[in-house]
């Protein structure tokens, strides 16, 4: 059987709010290392791997290897049953077509459970190379979610380019045009506070406004977002989840016809 | 004109 109890469940509440814009459904691949999800939007522009390590949960049992397929939508209806503060177990068994979440009040006077179907999905694994980025940028994900709503007002493309003197967000369109540049932060005092940047070289790649917003609905999983940028490859935006894991997001660039 | 390209291009299926 599976089992996996999360004792910060609210951490499961935000993962499902971070995916549910971009995916209707995805498989949860649970090993004995943890549980892993691999998923393209509809548009296949984009895509999504969440990485919830073994180890950061209270408890977690996986006899053998399962995948479940699961309608993010019902599961995001069903994760909004629990409150913030519950301790949230997911739990199947072996070849089962169910999936049981179980919500415990933290003092132990309420308990929930729902059961939810799986579904068979056969979706297709992308394999992505090990990459050294050009450019890696850190910045306060609250920061990077405010320029990519002020931003996406102007157009539905923004240009990132980073240099040496630090990053800028530019986007055009009929109303006009809106830049923003950040530069690498002086002293770094409180370090989700901060702006590192790494260049090893120069970049400046175009992406869709829309998809950047849909990244940001992460923001509440991590105080900071770090971008990796190559010329002519997928921008990774990725979230630390805790000590638990990550959820990243890779967005193909617009290239010049 | 900027044309957007797919993950695919990048990513190969495993």
């Amino acid at each position: 059987m599976f089992e996996a109890r999360l004792l910060q469940g609210s951490l499961l509440k935000k993962v499902m709010e971070a995916l549910k814009e971009l995916l209707n459904e995805a498989a949860w691949d649970c090993s004995d290392a943890g549980i892993q999800l691999q998923a393209m939007d509809n548009s296949h522009v984009s895509l999504v791997s969440l990485n919830l390590r073994a180890e950061g949960f209270d408890k977690y049992r996986c006899d053998r290897n399962l995948s479940m397929g699961m309608n993010l939508g019902s599961m995001s209806k069903i994760l909004k049953c629990a409150s913030n503060e519950d301790i949230i177990t997911i739990k199947a068994q072996d070849n089962a077509d169910t999936v049981t979440f179980v919500f415990e009040s933290p003092d132990q006077d309420k308990v929930s459970d729902y059961e939810m179907k799986l579904m068979n999905l056969d979706q297709e694994h992308l394999g992505i190379p090990e990459t050294d980025y050009a450019c890696t940028i850190r910045l306060p994900s609250s920061e990077f979610a405010r320029i990519c709503r002020d931003l996406s007002q102007f157009g539905e493309s923004m240009v990132i380019s980073c240099t040496k003197e630090g990053v800028r967000f530019s986007a055009t369109g009929d109303i006009g045009t809106g830049n923003i540049k950040l530069a690498q932060s002086a002293k770094v005092d409180k370090e989700e506070e901060a702006v590192v940047i790494e260049m090893q070289e120069p970049v400046s790649l175009t992406f869709a406004c829309r998809y950047l917003n849909s990244f940001t609905k992460a923001t509440s999983l991590s105080k900071s977002v770090q971008l990796s940028m190559s010329p002519e490859v997928p921008l990774v935006v990725e979230y630390k989840i805790e000590d638990i894991g990550h959820v990243r997001y890779y967005l193909a660039p617009k290239i010049e016809d | 004109k900027e044309c957007q390209s797919a993950i695919h291009k990048y990513f190969s299926s495993v």
